[in-house]
């Protein structure tokens, strides 16, 4: 398109539809433009170089990979409804049997219908053993009994299914915190990874979220699924940017293996298209 | 506030009166942010602001209006005279069963929506069945009938090839007197050539009277891709934005209307089976612009 050369004058208000297009934002869309426009490159190649350079320096420094090791270790996963954490749990579930670690999953959405039958169900295509709570429990409940099982059963990691909530849902964001301390009660240091799940096909409220959550329950990183749509999941820049959170994880689809550690290069050339 | 931020705006221009055109176009620009915040599509905010700039321009202000006011008031107006007036109910057909088809992303609300349905149906009059059509995801089809169950409302499923189900499932609606069935279908990707012609033989197995694309509310930038592809792939007749009982502004709403010109026709407000609402334009409006 107008995307021909940067010594083209249409060239930056293209960039910077293209970074609008990838749902990074407004003002960030604008001041990532910018920051490319001051590199002054002359080709293509080096703009895209730039931009690169300039989405990796804002995202975080953080490490990216799963703290793991504590054991047990704990991951709790929560996000609002639909956005991928059960799918997630199961794909994580299975590629860590994959690398040779015995993961016990705790079907913990007490709430949704068959919320409970879809982790378990999971979890049985994975290979792998679960901890089933009962419809209408109490989720804490559930996530204290499965790691008392897990450390008697020598499970070496064990990984929360909640139920979807919106973080505007104050009862239930209280909930939450309160499974994010029965699990510190249940095992000392737990959860190693507390991770917020995002759907890449939404938009600004990602953003919402994050703080949300993150004041809520203080994130250890997100998981960004449902990349292998159009979505591009430029929110997250923002998100790492303010909240210093690492994105660890990427989902690519619905099948066990569609799920990939995130990297900051991959993730900045895909926002170019 | 949008109207504030336009205030300081003009109040930076010095100008009274008439709006002229560098007023417009900073005030534009305080209105193109607002709806790229929002989620509105950004070429749709393009086209909305050359509209509203058409109707700004040379108007005289009005006594009882700033002039930030009056640039808000047509932009609200637009907005509402875009997100449109049709008839937003379910179009029950004159040849039961009314076939209603659920489409969509993974993850929108489309199993959930189809229960809210069959009782917004069933509180007008009808006997609503609902069809389980995903037999992808694990436990897809218990979570219908558990909700399906809860609510009373008839349920049907099968193996197989999902336009058979649904053919089944017609022919057994007639037997039983439902003159209603609400087909609820696998999340997909729009780019999925070959899930998108799966919804095509559905619709060409059984007559779909209604095909609606089931959309989050806090749907981005992309909303303008999906709307497009489905309408393309499989037509669809309007939509359901859910999960508007969050905070997001819902600017996906004005995206998909404008990208494919099938209006909003119903609000999912929650979880419960009741949650579901008419969609309204004018409260939608209202929100969008924050
Ligand atoms: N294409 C694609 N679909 C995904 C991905 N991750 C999850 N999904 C699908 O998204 C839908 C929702 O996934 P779930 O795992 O049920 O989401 P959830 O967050 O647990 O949902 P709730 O528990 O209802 O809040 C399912 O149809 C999944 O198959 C992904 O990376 N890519
Ligand atoms: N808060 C809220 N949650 C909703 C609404 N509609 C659906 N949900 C929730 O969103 C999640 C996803 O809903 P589903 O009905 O499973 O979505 P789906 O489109 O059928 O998902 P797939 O079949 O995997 O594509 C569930 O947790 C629902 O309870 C709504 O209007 N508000
Ligand atoms: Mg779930
Ligand atoms: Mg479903």
């Amino acid at each position: 398109r107008a995307l021909a050369s940067p010594l083209d004058p249409a060239f930056y208000a293209g960039l910077e539809e293209l970074l609008l297009a990838g749902d990074v934002g407004p003002s960030l869309a604008a001041r990532l433009t910018d920051s490319v426009r001051r590199r002054k490159p002359l080709t293509l190649e080096e703009a895209r170089a730039a931009l690169e350079a300039e989405v990796v320096a804002a995202l975080s420094a953080k490490p990216r990979s799963l703290e793991l090791a504590a054991n047990p270790s704990v991951v709790l996963l929560y996000g609002v409804n639909g956005a991928g954490k059960t799918t997630t749990v199961a794909k994580l579930a299975s590629g860590l049997k994959q690398a040779g670690r015995r993961p016990l999953v705790v079907a913990a959405d007490t709430f949704r219908a068959a919320g409970i039958e879809q982790m378990v169900a999971w979890a049985e295509r994975a290979g792998v053993e679960a901890f089933a709570g009962k419809p209408g429990g109490d989720a804490a409940a559930v996530a204290f009994d499965a790691i008392q099982a897990a450390r008697g059963r020598g499970f070496d990691t064990v990984l929360v299914d909640t139920a979807g909530r919106l973080q505007t849902q104050h009862n239930l964001m209280e909930e939450l915190r309160k499974v994010a301390r029965v699990v510190g009660r249940a095992l000392e240091g737990a959860p190693q990874e507390s991770l917020l799940v995002l759907d890449a096909t939404l938009g600004q409220n990602s953003l919402a979220q994050a703080r949300a959550f993150n004041t809520a329950l203080g994130l250890t990183g997100l998981v960004l699924a449902k990349m292998d749509g159009t979505a591009r999941g430029g929110s997250v820049i923002a998100i790492e940017s303010e909240l210093e959170v690492p994105t660890k994880l990427i989902g690519l689809g619905e099948k066990l293996e569609d799920l990939y550690a995130f990297d900051p290069a991959w993730f900045a050339r895909a926002l170019f298209g | 506030t949008l109207t504030q931020r336009i205030g300081s705006a003009l109040h930076k221009l010095g100008g009274r009166g008439v709006l002229r055109p560098e007023d417009i176009d900073a005030a534009l620009r305080e209105v193109r942010l607002a709806l790229l915040e929002a989620d509105v599509n950004f070429k749709v905010v393009k086209e909305f602001s050359e509209r509203v700039k058409e109707r700004t321009l040379g108007a005289a202000v009005l006594q009882s209006l700033s002039p930030a006011q009056q640039v808000v008031k047509v932009v609200h107006e637009e907005l509402v005279a875009l997100l449109g007036d049709e008839a937003r109910g379910l179009r029950y057909s004159a040849r039961p069963p009314t076939v209603v088809m659920l489409v969509g992303l993974q993850g929108a609300g489309k199993t959930t929506t189809a229960i809210k349905l069959a009782l917004l149906a069933r509180r007008e009059g009808h006997r609503p069945v609902v069809a389980g059509l995903d037999l992808r995801r694990p436990a897809a089809v218990e979570q219908l009938r558990t909700l399906a169950e809860r609510e009373k409302v008839g349920f049907t499923t099968g193996h197989g090839a999902v336009e058979e189900i649904a053919s089944e499932a017609v022919d057994e609606a007639g037997q039983t007197g439902s003159d209603v069935l609400i087909l609820d279908t696998a999340g997909r990707l729009h780019v999925d050539d070959e899930l998108m012609a799966e919804l095509r033989r559905l619709k060409a197995a059984v007559p779909v009277s209604e095909t609606l694309l089931v959309a989050d509310a806090m749907t981005g930038q992309d909303a303008v891709n999906v709307g497009i592809a489905f309408e393309r792939a499989v037509g669809i007749d309007g939509f359901v934005l859910t999960k508007l009982d969050g905070d997001a502004r819902g600017g996906a709403a004005l995206s998909l209307r404008v990208a494919t010109g099938k209006p909003v026709r119903f609000a999912g407000v929650g979880e419960k089976p009741a949650d579901l609402e008419l969609f309204h334009p004018d409260r939608m409006a209202s929100r969008i612009l924050g």
